[in-house]
């Protein structure tokens, strides 16, 4: 069976893409309450 | 004093961090700003805590041996601490 992988880069760890958008989000949110 | 030392180490320590952030965070340049805002609005008591070093030097130590892999898990790690540890405070309400 032929497994097939995402276009995403693989080796994204899924915990660190979360952490990262959470902090990039609190970062424009302190940036726009400026 | 102990303090005195662990603020040194401790300075040392964030600053080889922000290092390490600087050089893997490229492509999101307001990372590294952001973190040491967090940094220098941080309680000089904590700064200069063995609290914070132990939190500091997990996440450098993690940073270095697992790459890039996990480092915005240690960087939010960090600015949540710092955050939870800021200097700034609510003013008290007047009666």
């Amino acid at each position: 069976v032929p497994v097939t992988m995402d276009d995403d880069d693989d080796d994204d760890d899924p915990e660190n893409r979360i952490a990262k958008k959470m902090l990039l989000e609190e970062i424009k949110a302190n940036l726009s309450s400026d | 004093g102990t303090r005195r030392t662990y603020k040194l180490e401790n300075e040392k320590l964030f600053t080889e961090f922000l290092e390490l952030c600087r050089a893997q965070t490229g492509e999101h340049p307001e990372v590294v700003p952001f973190l040491a805002g967090r940094f220098a609005r941080a309680g000089p008591a904590f700064v200069a805590s063995a609290e914070f070093r132990n939190v500091l030097g997990r996440c450098l130590a993690r940073a270095r041996t697992r790459h890039a892999k996990k480092l915005y898990v240690y960087i939010n790690e960090l600015c949540t601490v710092l955050k939870a540890h800021s200097a700034r405070r609510k003013l008290p309400l007047l009666p």
